[in-house]
Parts: structure tokens; sequence; C-alpha cells
């Protein structure tokens, strides 16, 4: 363990591996280890265990603990959340889980199923509606995406549904049309009242690419918050460090399996916490 | 980019016909920076290094190249061997059906990979036959059925809602011995190289079937986490090679240095989109410029 014992030029690097490999980012990690090595000739740091906890409280800094965490609710009428993200990062299923959650919660939930162009994309959506126990709204595979979104804010408004979740094609954020299309869903949604969340979901098994991601998808589609999901695997998630950090945009959420109740608060301490384990 | 930084450097370090351990060192400062940013593995970035190290040493700077511009081909080169060879095809069988099986992470692409490997290898002329593993995700079966219809393959499924992944698969390999299928792609459901129960099946799949070959599926944006999911799928089944997807985004793709280097297997295709037709052999010389960016 590279915190045992009294701190050497291995304890150093050693530290720099364990951030590094939690895909914090080597551009991000620099500073936070020659601040740390300040910090702890200050404070005449002689062991090691004391740097972890130096080093807990660093990266404790970089998340704003005033940020809004939790999700936002419309003050009136239907509440309506947006998924996005690139493919594969576990949109439909974080949808899932968020409808299951709400309706323990005794809320009323409606999905909107405005992937039209993947393979099973509704039905998939269909079966997690059902173990939530919510209504799904969906058209014809092939159908403008745009259309469904509409389609299922008019429905879930005249219904007084809670919350309608829409669900949108995983698409890579340097595919311009399919930003627009994105951009578009929001535009159509939004003649019909507040968009009060949108949520890019992504992958912890990502590299640099999810800061990326992350800009790309804060400038198409206006990103109010993040899903961090598969954290139930080996991967960190540290990217999640510098999208906070450079882009101030929150981590709301974390998906923790496959499952309909993996899905958790994301709180900073146990972030660390694992990152550092 | 790189070979600015590294112009600086020698530039800065006047070289006199052969590079000196000086310049090697704050080449090679930059050198894992660039790897490190392109998301390739500490580790593997660490043995990569000190690899090129030895290359560097000593080498001759040729008359015609700047010391930037030999420094950058020397990586390269080494990139390229790690990669390995372009156009690795698939393994070939004597007794046909020729069992491809299909594994990786959750939302990795392995459906969609699958169904890909099935329309190439019909458009070759050959039989494919599809079979649907995956006994979790909801809707996976249906996913292959209609990638399967798109592609104008049969796909073998079990819709009873059995979970034994096993039965199904050695159902499909008898119906593709059967009916004279070329080919038999297994797709299976994603899952975690730490989930002991899920690694126990695929292992219990590849028994059943005994491949030609095992593809690891991998991302093409994952980070430092590509390390681990190799060493540990390696560990499990007998991988024969790597599908690496979603090269059409713009991700580095650090993950192709550390998979190459971890499984000592070939990447025998790249992914680049959502259609059928997406496919594309691997091209190492290509993957070794976008990873030094
Ligand atoms: N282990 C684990 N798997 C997850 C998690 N979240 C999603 N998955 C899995 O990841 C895979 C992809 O999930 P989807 O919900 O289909 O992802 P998506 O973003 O909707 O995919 P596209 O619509 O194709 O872009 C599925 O196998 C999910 O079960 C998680 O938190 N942990
Ligand atoms: N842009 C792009 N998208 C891809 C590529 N390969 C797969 N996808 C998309 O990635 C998402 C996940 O693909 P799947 O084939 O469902 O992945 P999977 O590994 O089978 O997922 P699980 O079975 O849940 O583990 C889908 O939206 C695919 O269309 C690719 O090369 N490029
Ligand atoms: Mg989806
Ligand atoms: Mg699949």
């Amino acid at each position: 363990d590279a915190l045992r014992g009294t701190p050497t030029d291995e304890t150093w690097e050693d530290l720099e591996a364990v951030l590094i490999q939690a895909d914090i980012g080597v551009e991000v990690v620099t500073p936070i280890v020659e601040r740390l090595r300040d910090r702890a000739r200050t404070e005449k740091v002689t062991v090691a265990g004391d740097l972890r906890k130096l080093l807990a409280a660093e990266l404790l800094d970089l998340f704003d603990r005033d940020r809004e965490r939790a999700l936002s609710f419309a003050d009136v009428g239907t509440s309506v959340w947006l998924v996005v993200g690139v493919n594969g990062t576990g949109k439909t299923t974080t949808i899932g889980k968020l409808a299951s959650d709400l309706k323990d919660h005794g809320r009323t939930v409606s999905l909107a199923a405005a992937d039209t162009f993947r393979a099973a994309a509704d039905e998939q959506l269909g079966v997690w509606a059902e173990r939530a126990g919510a209504q799904l709204i969906k058209h014809q595979p092939g159908a403008d995406p745009g259309a469904v979104a509409f389609d299922a804010v008019k429905n879930a408004r005249a219904k007084g549904i809670d919350v309608l979740i829409v669900d949108t094609a995983g698409r890579l954020h340097n595919k311009a049309p399919l930003m627009d299309e994105l951009a578009k869903v929001r535009r159509v949604i939004e003649k019909e009242g507040s968009v009060d969340e949108v949520l890019l979901v992504i992958d912890a098994t990502a590299g640099q690419n999810g800061l990326v991601q992350a800009r790309q998808f804060a400038e198409s589609a206006g990103v109010t918050g993040i899903v961090l999901t598969k954290l139930d695997g080996t991967a960190k998630g540290g990217i999640a460090i510098a999208i906070e950090e450079t882009l101030g945009l929150p981590i709301k959420l974390i998906g923790v399996g496959e499952g309909i109740e993996d899905l958790e608060p994301f709180v900073p301490d146990d972030f660390i916490a694992a990152l550092l384990s | 980019s790189l070979s600015g930084r590294l112009d600086d450097i020698f530039t800065r370090l006047r070289s006199r016909g052969r590079l000196d351990e000086k310049q090697v060192d704050e080449v090679l400062r930059e050198i894992r920076l660039a790897l490190l940013e392109a998301d390739v593995s500490l580790k593997v970035v660490k043995a990569f290094v000190t690899d090129v190290r030895e290359r560097a040493a000593g080498a001759e700077i040729h008359k015609s190249l700047t010391p930037a511009q030999q420094i950058i081909k020397i990586v390269n080169l080494a990139l390229v061997d790690v990669l390995g060879e372009k156009n690795v095809g698939l393994r070939p069988v004597d007794m046909p059906p020729r069992v491809i099986l299909i594994a990786g992470l959750q939302g990795s692409g392995k459906t969609t990979a699958s169904a890909k490997l099935a329309a190439l290898l019909k458009k070759q002329g050959r039989k494919p036959l599809l079979a649907a593993c995956d006994l979790r995700r909801p809707a996976a079966i249906r996913q292959l059925q209609l990638l399967g219809e798109q592609a104008g393959v049969e796909v073998s499924a079990d819709v009873s809602g059995t979970n034994d992944a096993v039965a199904v698969a050695t159902a499909a390999l008898k119906h593709a011995r059967d009916e004279g299928f070329t080919d038999l792609i297994v797709d299976t459901a994603g899952r975690m190289h730490v989930d002991h129960e899920l690694m126990a099946e695929l292992g219990a799949v590849e028994k059943a079937v005994d491949p030609a070959e095992t593809l690891l599926v991998c991302d093409a944006m994952t980070g430092q986490d590509a390390v681990n999911v190799a060493e540990s799928f390696l560990a499990e089944v007998d991988l024969t090679g790597v599908i690496l997807t979603k090269l059409d985004g713009d991700a580095r793709g650090g993950a192709a240095l550390s998979m190459a280097y971890v499984t000592q297997r070939p990447i025998k295709f790249a992914g680049v989109g959502e259609k059928l037709t997406d496919l594309e052999p691997f091209h190492p010389d290509r993957m070794a410029s976008r990873i030094l960016g």
C-alpha cells in the first residue's frame, strides 16, 4: 500500500499512480500531488497514513459541497427529465431504476421511448416500465424522436403524471447531426413546458474522453446533472473529479449494478474513500 | 502536439549526431505524458517507455530527419509492434462450424459486433448462425433477432425465459452442425470481470462450444481499467483476439495498446459505427498515430 510507514520518494510515486489509475487524468493529478507535497512539508507529515487523510481532504476540496445534487422537480405539474449520453453507458437501465425509485416514493411515472433508432430499444424500455410500474409512450421504430417526446409530454401533462423521463438514443458527441437532433428534442419538449433535469449518463470505465463527452453534451443539450454508472466494476470513475472541477457539473447519482435497486445518490466522501481504497 | 513538444526539447538540447541520455530522458517524459493523456494504462506506459528507451539510447541521428521526427518514428514503430499486424483474419477450422465466442463488459458493443461479423461472413459467401446467449438483459434476444433479420442471418434463440446460457449455446451448436452452418457466432451477456459467477458462466459456455475464436469486445473510450479487464478475461477464457468498438468517436484509444500489451492477442476488428457494415479490419499504423495524438 502506498500509504503505510514514512513517506519516501516512492510513496509520492505510488500516490501519483493511484490517482492516475483512477482516471483522474495526469493534468489534474500533477497539481494535486504538488499541493499535497507542500502541505506535507508545512504540516510536517511523518506518517504516510496521515498523507492519506490529507489526500482525501485535497480531493474532497475539488467537490463543491454546496452543489445541488438532488434531482429537480417542477414546482407545479409534470416534471420532465431528459436522459442523454454516448452509446452503451446505461441510460435505459438508469431510467428503469429511477422510475422504480420514484414509484417507491409514491409518484406516478411515464417513460418516453425516444430512442427510435437502435434495435429493440423500445422493448428494452418497455420491460423496465413494467418492472417499475410506469407507463410507456412509444411510436413505431424509425419515428422522429422529437415527435415521441412531444407526444409523451402532452400525454403526461394531460394525465397529471408526476414525472416523465425521456430516453434517447446513444450518440457519439463528435457527430454533429446527432447532437443537433438532441438539441431539437430538447427544444420540442420545452414548447410544452420546462425541462427540469437533463441527465448525462457517463460510464465509470471511460478515460479522459468522459470529460470531452461532458463538455460537448453540456454545450448541445444543457446538462444539469451526471449519472456515473458501472461503479460496481474496478474502474474508479475518477473522470468525475475532472468533470466537477473543470465544468462545474454535479454528479448526482451512481449506478452500481444491473438490478432495479442499483442506483444511489452520489456522495463525494464515499466516492473518494472508494477511489483511495 | 507531441511532435511540437519534442521539437522544443531538441531545440533546447542541441544534438550532436547521437541522441544522448539527457535528451532521451526529457523525451521519454513527454512520451509518457502523451500516452497517459491517451488513456494507456499506467503499467503499460511504464513498460512501453522502458522499451522505447532501449531503442532510442544511442540511436544514430539520421540526416534526413530531425531528432524529434526520429523519436516519433521510433515510438511509432514500437507502438505498431505491440498493436500487432493488420488484417489478422479469423482462424480457419477443419470441421464446420467455426465457433466464435463474443465476450466483454456491459455496453461494450458485443451484440452489435456479433451481427456485424455475421453480416461480414455472409458477404464472404459463408453461412453464419447467430446464437442469442444473453439471457439477462431485457430484450437482448429481441435485439439480436432484429439485427439478424437486418443482416439476413438466422438467429438461434430460446425465448422460454431460461437463464441457462450453456444449454442455449449447446443447442445452437447442434443446430449449426445439423444444418451445415459454416460459422456460429455466440453473443453473450455483458459482465463485470469481478463477477465470479458470471465469469464462471462464460468459462462454462466456452467449454461447451469449444470456440475457434474467443473475442474480447472493448470500448475504445475505456481508460485505465483496460488492464484489469484484459487480465481478468484472459485468466478465465482462451482469448484469441480483441474487437475495439466505437472508434468513430474521438477517444484517443489508448485502451488498444493496453489490451494488446496485456493479452498479447491481435486486435482483429474495429467497430466504426452503428450500422451492420461498420466493421473494419484493424489498422495498427492508424491506431498508433491516433494514440500519439
Ligand atoms: N454492472 C453494471 N451494468 C450496468 C450499469 N448500468 C447499466 N448497465 C448495463 O450496461 C448495459 C447497457 O445498458 P443500457 O441501459 O442499454 O445502456 P444505454 O446507454 O441505454 O445504451 P444505448 O441506448 O445503446 O446507447 C446493460 O447490459 C446494462 O445492464 C451499472 O451501473 N452496473
Ligand atoms: N458509434 C458506435 N456505436 C456502437 C458501435 N458498436 C456498438 N455501438 C452502439 O453501442 C451501444 C451498445 O451496443 P450493444 O451491442 O448493445 O452492446 P453490448 O456489449 O451487447 O451490451 P450488453 O449486452 O448490454 O453488454 C448501442 O447503442 C450500439 O449501437 C460502434 O462501433 N460505433
Ligand atoms: Mg438505451
Ligand atoms: Mg448485448
